[in-house]
């Protein structure tokens, strides 16, 4: 079972949030 | 736990509209009343659902109530989780029973099956990203970051995923391997061929991941109670 609390880190220039903020 | 923070009670108490029983809720409504994203195993599940229900529109559009014409998503408002855990899009502006669109609207355009995916993916994502700052990450699991990536058509052109997860070395094995070989997304069924790999035992897919969404949807109405109770 997943535990309910995530991992947060820097946000990557090559990292999938900035892809998908290029979308 | 999952209302803490200084803000779910009051976003929840506005978040739903009327007070009667509902059987749907949009997934704007969930992530407003949580105050927080959805976890990696409900992406999965409304990623399936989703396209389950796309697949079978896609099929045979005029058995479907619910309807689900193709066009893009532009807002997790148009994702609705419904009591049984089917997962649909909401109708838009156009569709049957629907006004035409007007000023203000979202626009709809019916688009290739590749671009609903993309759009799903983003969405998804950005529920995966609710309430983080823009300078921040949400460190996902390879096998989600790999399907959200293949969705949203943000893969490297060398086939390779950014790999920023520092514990993904413990997590990979043959099972993983065995679902990188599906390395282009054209349809909704290979969207829930990976969401299927996902699992211990793929053929339990559909109900496990209706459970899933069934879930979401009940735990979602209770807190929406609670919450309006405390109020």
């Amino acid at each position: 079972k997943e535990k309910s609390l995530y991992k947060i880190k820097p946000k990557h220039d090559s990292g999938i949030k900035a892809k998908i903020s290029m979308k | 736990s999952s209302a803490s923070g200084s803000g779910a009670p009051a976003a929840a108490a506005g978040g739903l509209d009327g007070g009667g029983p509902r059987d749907s809720l949009s997934l704007e409504e969930i992530l407003r009343l949580y105050n927080q994203p959805i976890n990696e195993e409900q992406a999965w599940a409304v990623c399936y659902q989703c396209c389950g229900s796309l697949r079978a529109a896609a099929r045979d559009p005029r058995s479907r109530p619910r309807r689900a014409p193709r066009r893009r998503l532009e807002a997790p408002a148009q994702i609705r989780v419904w009591k049984d855990g089917t997962v649909t899009l909401a109708p838009g502006p156009g569709d049957p029973g629907e006004p035409p669109p007007g000023a203000g609207t979202l626009g709809y355009s019916h688009c290739t099956e590749t671009e609903v995916i993309e759009s799903l993916g983003i969405i998804i994502y950005k529920a995966l990203d609710y309430g983080l700052k823009e300078n921040e990450e949400r460190e996902l699991s390879p096998p989600l970051e790999q399907l959200i990536d293949h969705m949203a058509n943000t893969v490297e052109a060398d086939g390779s995923n950014d790999e920023g997860y520092e514990a993904a070395d413990e997590v990979i094995d043959e099972e993983d391997d065995e679902k990188r070989k599906i390395s282009i997304i054209r349809s909704y069924k290979d969207v829930m061929k990976l969401c299927a790999a996902h699992l211990p035992t793929q053929s339990e897919a559909p109900n496990h991941y209706q459970a899933v969404c069934r879930a979401l949807f009940a735990e979602t109405m209770e807190l929406h109670t609670f919450l309006s109770k405390i109020k």
